[in-house]
């Protein structure tokens, strides 16, 4: 089953 | 000092009514620019990134850039008691912990305000990146939100893929499986009714459709909706609030381990 990513695996924090 | 006097206030309550379900508590930035917002939902899948250009408002002032931090389902609560055709005006002064919802009503003969306590919120701000997409597919935003909703009728999550045939929505669930395609189709009496299909490369990514029914929320702020997508990148669907601005909603995808 493919799996939720979160935005951080993305984006970086400013 | 902040003093913004938004005529077509309906706006800023139809933006409310699109954050609200997704993000709790959020920091308003203000700047010479406009009045922005990013915020994630609390388990960091989707962002919403709002502006609302300082050219958009009546009157504009911004002296120093503020950061104000509210309660989404608070501010809407109160943009609830502003009448579709008011006259919104936001006050705060700098340094202050509250801040002013001013409503006008069209024959300024009733003028309500209403004060809110600021929080102080950590902010999270990521940095987006502008990114080359491998498919940016325009529509109407009428239509993705149908599709969206019906296709939660029958799964969880939804396959989005964009080939040259167009854009292919998947699901499937216990009681079966469902398909939507759209295809590009640019001969509509008005250009809002087009489905307009930009592809680079073709793209195929899962989502969880829950998130996606949220973001339709701001369908009534825009009659066409933008979905771009990359592979290994998050969704964006993107809202153009006329004249002012836009409202981002960027949705991480779901993959296989």
């Amino acid at each position: 089953k493919p799996k939720q990513q979160v935005l951080s695996r993305f984006f970086a924090p400013k | 000092m902040l003093e913004l006097r938004l005529v077509q206030g309906s706006l800023l309550k139809k933006v409310l009514e699109a954050m609200k379900d997704l993000v709790t508590d959020a920091n308003f930035d203000c700047s010479a620019t406009g009045f922005s917002l990013q915020a994630m939902d609390s388990s960091h899948v989707a962002l919403v990134a709002l502006l609302l250009r300082s050219e958009g408002f009546e009157h504009y002032r911004c002296d120093r850039n503020i950061t104000m931090g509210m309660n989404l389902n608070n501010v809407s609560k109160l943009l609830k008691c502003a009448g579709n055709d008011d006259i919104i005006t936001i006050k705060a002064d700098d340094g202050g912990d509250t801040v002013t919802f001013m409503f006008e009503n069209p024959k300024q003969d009733k003028i309500s305000d209403f004060e809110m306590k600021l929080m102080d919120l950590d902010s999270e701000h990521l940095g987006i990146p502008d990114a080359e997409y491998h498919a940016i597919v325009r529509m109407p935003s009428l239509e993705f939100s149908r599709i969206c909703k019906d296709l939660s009728s029958i799964g969880d999550t939804v396959v989005i893929s964009v080939t040259k045939e167009g854009i292919k929505f998947s699901t499937r669930g216990d009681i079966g499986n469902a398909n939507i395609v759209c295809r590009q189709n640019t001969t509509v009496d008005k250009p809002e009714e087009a489905t307009v299909i930009q592809m680079n490369e073709a793209v195929s990514l899962t989502f969880a459709l829950r998130y996606l029914n949220s973001f339709t929320k701001a369908t009534s702020l825009s009659e066409t909706v933008t979905i771009s997508l990359s592979s290994e990148l998050p969704l964006v669907a993107e809202y153009k609030i006329a004249d002012m601005g836009y409202i981002k909603f960027y949705l991480a995808p779901k993959i296989e381990d």
